[in-house]
């Protein structure tokens, strides 16, 4: 049979500034996983090397390039799954490291668990070598312009007990 | 969000999937993406999937495990991401896209949302696009 290297970019109403951008770095993206298939490597190695390129890629939600939460920082999540023996590993609430797909995959190669997140999930990358950047440094002009828009035009969610619902401007996931 | 699928010649299939969330979120927001059976999930009896979209909702719905599951049950991998992301965005109104292989080899792309950028290779094609009911191929450049 022949392997498959599929990737996906996010969905939402991108504008059609991104488009190229966009189609540019998932093409990029899949044939790096399938070269990774093809010199031996195996599933995990596939899907982990597209998602990393794609998180060093600012056209796109994931690691530089991240969309900002109301206090203007960067946090991620991840998560990876492997089909032969369903192990998978995952994290959330994570600031300032370029690849939270590889901690993902540390998580489920090196703890007894699935999920670890935010203060937990930094002690563990540090533990790990993982370099820690420095705050700031994944926030692009890009996703600083989008939250000021959304502040301006989306209401806001911190509000306890009675949520608005605003018009998310620009990308969803 | 950013995610992969992969299966090999022998029917090993992965999933990952990594995002900055959504935009404007409360400091500590969790989505969709970290959560197993949500964001990413895998397994050899069925296929893999990576989701993508309005978290909350993928959450709810479960995603990426109701494909899976569909696909246990036989159905293709294209009609089971198609038949899930549909019954999610009617029954929660809000929209998502997902991205599946199956342990046969078989791939499935679907999104309710405006646009949602994919791209797979199989053998020597590259496919790809971003607009509904786009697809395009060219050839892998050879090494």
């Amino acid at each position: 049979m022949d392997p498959v290297v599929l990737v996906h970019g996010g969905a939402g109403d991108i504008t059609d500034d991104r488009v190229s951008g966009k189609i540019k770095g998932v093409k990029l993206a899949a044939v790096e996983g399938y070269k990774a298939l093809k010199n031996g490597g195996s599933v995990l190695d596939a899907v982990e090397s597209a998602v990393r390129l794609m998180e060093d890629d600012e056209y796109f939600n994931a690691g530089y390039g991240s969309v900002l939460n109301l206090n203007g920082d960067v946090e991620m999540d991840a998560s990876i799954m492997l089909g032969s023996d369903l192990n998978a590993g995952a994290i959330s609430i994570t600031k300032d490291i370029s690849h939270p797909i590889s901690l993902a995959r540390l998580v489920m190669e090196k703890t007894p668990h699935v999920i670890l997140s935010a203060e937990g999930a930094q002690k563990f990358a540090e533990s790990k070598g993982i370099p820690i950047l420095e705050p700031g440094a994944l926030v692009t002009d890009f996703a600083k312009k989008a939250l000021e828009d959304y502040k301006q035009h989306g209401g806001q969610l911190t509000e306890i007990g009675g949520i608005i619902k605003p018009k998310n401007a620009g990308e969803v996931g | 969000t950013v995610g992969a699928v992969a299966v090999d010649g022998l029917g090993n299939v992965a999933a990952a999937t990594s995002t900055g969330g959504i935009n404007g979120k409360m400091p500590g927001r969790v989505s969709d993406t970290s959560q197993i059976g949500s964001g990413s999930y895998a397994d050899n009896n069925s296929g893999a999937v990576s989701t993508t979209g309005h978290g909350e909702t993928i959450l709810k719905f479960c995603l990426a495990h109701s494909i899976c599951k569909d696909m246990e049950n036989g159905k293709s991998a294209r009609l089971a991401t198609k038949e899930s992301v549909e019954k999610m965005t009617r029954r929660l109104n809000n929209t998502a896209g997902a991205i599946t292989v199956s342990k046969i080899g078989e791939v499935g792309i679907s999104f309710s949302s405006k646009r949602m950028a994919w791209a797979y290779v199989k053998g020597s094609e590259l496919h790809f696009g971003i607009e509904q009911g786009q697809h395009e191929v060219e050839c892998v450049e050879d090494e």
